[in-house]
């Protein structure tokens, strides 16, 4: 129901930081209400879309790259290799392909992601930050990576945010072939 | 269209469409 009102706070002119439109928008900034406003602005159910996506297409990116070895840099190769070893480990493939992705565009897997706590990589939980601010935490334990994945993704369509320059190919990799999000006239 | 995405798209298809 406040879709538009908030389509207007977002658009308006001198623009409201993000920090103020979570003032007046709490209920935007929850997983929840975030991903039916993506959904409102470009009809795509997005957490759905990235997984039926990576269900179908990511096991054939993998392949694409093991099949073709000799060709990669040595960053490329030690993240397969990684991905080799851990893949009895119940490991998610959407991480391992988009951190594959990363390394062939030859982006630092920082300019995505930062570890909160270095000394236990292996906690679950994840927070978006917009403009150096924490603005959602999973409170969810069954949140995955790829339910973080749609809220980060998102977050740059609700919010009018232009892609980082550092994860750029990643992102518009992201948006054409994991989301399908092609702009006409833009091949 | 970013050309490095472009490339890696229309190469990731024809392998895809191969195989």
């Amino acid at each position: 129901l406040t879709y538009a009102s908030q389509r207007s706070a977002i658009n308006s002119r001198p623009s409201l930081s993000v920090d103020e439109l979570k003032r007046e928008w709490p209920f935007l900034f929850m997983k929840k209400f975030l991903m039916q406003h993506f959904t409102s602005l470009t009809g795509i159910e997005l957490y759905e879309r990235l997984r039926e996506c990576i269900a179908g297409k990511g096991r054939r990116v993998l392949q694409f790259f093991k099949t073709q070895l000799l060709r990669w840099t040595k960053e490329v190769k030690t993240v397969l290799a990684d991905i080799e070893r851990l893949q009895g480990e119940n490991m998610d493939s959407t991480i391992a392909v988009i951190l594959l992705m990363m390394t062939f565009f030859k982006e630092k897997d920082d300019a995505i992601f930062l570890l909160a706590d270095r000394f236990h990589p292996d906690i679950k939980k994840w927070m978006l930050c917009v403009e150096g601010k924490v603005v959602i935490q999973s409170v969810n334990p069954q949140d995955d990576f790829t339910s973080a994945l749609a809220v980060f993704f998102a977050s740059f369509y609700i919010f009018n945010l232009e892609y980082q320059a550092e994860a750029a190919s990643t992102l518009e990799f992201i948006q054409r072939f994991l989301v399908r999000i092609n702009p006409e006239n833009t091949k | 269209l970013n050309s490095h995405v472009a490339s890696f798209i229309k190469e990731f298809t024809n392998y895809d469409w191969l195989n």
